[in-house]
C-alpha cells in the first residue's frame, strides 16, 4: 500500500508512501492539502547601510526568493482506539507527528526542528508550508495584534500602493492565535502555540516560520547574531499547530475561539507516585 | 503569597518587549529562564497544598501525593517513566468542559488507565519517535506515552490513576467500539442516527441535538456513508425503523443489509480530487 489514512468521524485525511499529506476530506468537501518544511537561508548585509542589513533576531531577511526543500520519510503510523498518528521525518533535523484523536474536530500537527545545521556557513530560517488547492486570490487573514483579524492582500497596503522590495518578507505578518484562508467553499485555519510569523505567499498556502538559527547580528540594537546553543547543538523546538477545517458559510467563531484559547491555556498536568497507595485504596 | 507573588513578578518581567519576542542578548535570556524556572518551581507548592487538601489528608500525616510536574514538551517524566502505578492529577483553568488528550511518557509495557469513578477508560500506548528521543537535551529513557482522553469539567480537578499491567505487552486497550468516519449512527437502546437522505431504507420519526456522546457506542455501527456535510446531518432519535413502504423494519435486518452492501461495494468517501 502506498498510502495512508488518518482518519475519524469528522475528519479523513490522506498520506502517501513517504508519509506526506495530500488531501483532507471532509463529509461533503475534498480538497489538497500538503504541509512540508522548508528552509530559508538569511541574508548577510552591511551593516552599516539600513537599506542591507542581515536577517537578525528583529528582521526576517532571506537571501533567496524560493526556500530550500527536503526529503521525507515515513517513520511510523501508530493506529488506535484513542489517536491515529503519522511519523515523518526529513533528512535536515525536522519531525513532525501528525494527530487525529479520536472524536476530535481538528487536527494535530506535532514538529521538532533542529538542531539547525549550520556547518555550511548559512544562517537558515525553517518555515512550514499548509498548500491546498483553495483559491483565496492573495487574501488571507491574520490576527496580529491578538484582538481582531485582519485582512491582508498580498503585495498590497490598504492604504497606499505599494512596491515591494523585499517581497518575501514583506508579505510576512504576524499570528498570534491563527492565520487562515478561504475561497466560496472551505476555510482553513492554522491555529499556532505561540506567536508566530507568516503570511500566504503563493495560491493556496499558508507559510509559518518555526525556528532560526542565523549568524549574523541585523544591527537593530541586540548585538548578537541568533545563534543559540545548548549542550553545544543549535536548540531544538518543539511546537504544535491545530487545523481547523470548515465551510467558508458556516460561522464556527465561538469553536474556534475555544480552540485557541485551549491551545494556550491547557490543563495543568501534575502527577505523582503511588507506590504505597493501591488502586482499591485509590 | 509570598511564592504566588514571586510568580506574578516573574511574569511581570516576561512582558518586556525584548522577552516577548526573543530580542534579548544571550545572558538575558538564561537569566529570564532562571527568574521563570524558579518561580514555577516554587509557586508548584500552592497547586501540591491544594491537591493533597481536595484528599483530605489530616495535616500532621505526611502529604499522600508528592506532586511533580514534568518535561511533556520533550516527553519526558523522570516519575512515571520509573513508576509502575502513579497518579495523573489534571486541573482546567478555562470556564467550559474540555476533552484533553494526556500524553504521559512511560517505558514499555501494558498499562490501564482508571478515571476517577474507578472504572478503566480507553488508553492507548504510542511509540515516542526517534526525532523525539533524540533531541539532545532531552534526559529520558521512555519509550513510549501513555495516551488517554481526559474529560474535564469547568475549572475542574480530575485525578487518574495509571497501573502498569504485569502481563504480555499490548499496544491499546479498547473497551468500546471505534466509530469510524463512515459510522454515524448506532442501533441499541434509545438509539440515535443520523439521517442520510441517499438511504432510503431509513424513515426518521423525530430529532435532536447532537452530543459528543452518542459517536461512541458498545454497538458496532453500520457503515453507512454520507456525502452530506456532517453539519447538515441532524442526528435522529428513533422509536421505530421504518423502510421506504413506511413498514417496521428489523434491526438485525438492516444490520445485515447494509453488512451486506459493505462487502459488495467497500466503505464509500468522496472522490479524490487531483
Amino acid at each position: 500500500d502506498d498510502e495512508t489514512y488518518l482518519e475519524n468521524e469528522h475528519l479523513k485525511l490522506r498520506f502517501d508512501s513517504s508519509g506526506l499529506l495530500t488531501h483532507a476530506m471532509l463529509p461533503d468537501i475534498t480538497f489538497n492539502l500538503a504541509a512540508q518544511f522548508y528552509y530559508w537561508t538569511g541574508c548577510v548585509g552591511n551593516n552599516t547601510s539600513p537599506s542591507e542589513r542581515s536577517s537578525g533576531a528583529y528582521i526576517f531577511r532571506p537571501k533567496t526568493t524560493r526556500p530550500f526543500d527536503m526529503k521525507y520519510r515515513s517513520v511510523g503510523n501508530p493506529k488506535g482506539n484513542v489517536v491515529h498518528e503519522m511519523w515523518v521525518e526529513s533528512d535536515k533535523n525536522v519531525g513532525s507527528i501528525a494527530r487525529l484523536y479520536n472524536g476530535s474536530k481538528v487536527f494535530e500537527l506535532d514538529f521538532v526542528v533542529g538542531p539547525i545545521d549550520v556547518s555550511d556557513g548559512e544562517g537558515k530560517e525553517y518555515v512550514i508550508r499548509y498548500e491546498t488547492n483553495l483559491l483565496n486570490n492573495g487574501i488571507f487573514y491574520t490576527d496580529s495584534n491578538g484582538r481582531q483579524t485582519l485582512k491582508r492582500v498580498l503585495n498590497k497596503r490598504p492604504q497606499w500602493n505599494l512596491t515591494l522590495e523585499e517581497p518575501i518578507a514583506g508579505n510576512y505578518y504576524p499570528i498570534t492565535n491563527e492565520i487562515y484562508i478561504e475561497d466560496n467553499e472551505v476555510r482553513v485555519s492554522i491555529l499556532t502555540d505561540r506567536s508566530q510569523g507568516g503570511g500566504s505567499l503563493e495560491e493556496g498556502a499558508i507559510e509559518v516560520m518555526l525556528h532560526r538559527r542565523l549568524l549574523h547580528d541585523d544591527a537593530f540594537g541586540v548585538g548578537e547574531a541568533l545563534n543559540e546553543t545548548a549542550k553545544g547543538a543549535g536548540l531544538v523546538m518543539r511546537g504544535k499547530h491545530v487545523l481547523l477545517f470548515s465551510n467558508a458559510s458556516e460561522n464556527n467563531d465561538e469553536f474556534k475561539a475555544k480552540t485557541i484559547l485551549e491551545l494556550h491555556l491547557p490543563p495543568v498536568v501534575f502527577v505523582a507516585d503511588a507506590k504505597h497507595l493501591q488502586y482499591e485504596e485509590w | 503569597m509570598f511564592v504566588l507573588n514571586e510568580l506574578k513578578s516573574a511574569m511581570g518581567m516576561m512582558q518586556h518587549h525584548d522577552a516577548v519576542t526573543g530580542t534579548e542578548k544571550q545572558h538575558v535570556a538564561h537569566d529570564y529562564e532562571r527568574i521563570l524556572h524558579e518561580a514555577l518551581e516554587d509557586s508548584s507548592i500552592i497547586a501540591k497544598q491544594a491537591f493533597n487538601k481536595i484528599v483530605q489528608r489530616d495535616g500532621d500525616k505526611p502529604p499522600l501525593f508528592q506532586y511533580e510536574r514534568c518535561s511533556f514538551n520533550e516527553s519526558s517524566c523522570d516519575l512515571t517513566e520509573r513508576s509502575d502505578q502513579f497518579v495523573v492529577t489534571l486541573y482546567n483553568p478555562l470556564g467550559w468542559k474540555v476533552k484533553y488528550p494526556v500524553r504521559v511518557p512511560v517505558m514499555e509495557g501494558t498499562y490501564t488507565v482508571y478515571a476517577p469513578n474507578g472504572e478503566a477508560i480507553d488508553s492507548q500506548l504510542v511509540g515516542i519517535p526517534d526525532f523525539v528521543k533524540n533531541i539532545p537535551t532531552r534526559e529520558s529513557n521512555a519509550t513510549h506515552e501513555v495516551v488517554f482522553l481526559a474529560h474535564l469539567h469547568p475549572m475542574g480537578v480530575k485525578s487518574f490513576y495509571v497501573k502498569r499491567e504485569k502481563k504480555e505487552k499490548r499496544e491499546s486497550k479498547m473497551n468500546d467500539y471505534y466509530l469510524h468516519f463512515n459510522d454515524y449512527f448506532k442501533i441499541g437502546d434509545n438509539a440515535k442516527m443520523v439521517e442520510f437522505e441517499n438511504n432510503p431504507m431509513l424513515k426518521p420519526v423525530f430529532k435532536s441535538n447532537y452530543e459528543d456522546n452518542d459517536l461512541k457506542t458498545k454497538e458496532p455501527g453500520i457503515g453507512v456513508n454520507s456525502e452530506k456535510s456532517m453539519n447538515s446531518m441532524k442526528p435522529i432519535d428513533i422509536d421505530v425503523l421504518k423502510d421506504k413502504d413506511g413498514d417496521n423494519l428489523d434491526i438485525e435486518e438492516l444490520r445485515r443489509l447494509v453488512d451486506e452492501r459493505d462487502r459488495a461495494t467497500g466503505p464509500k468517501f468522496p472522490e479524490l480530487s487531483d
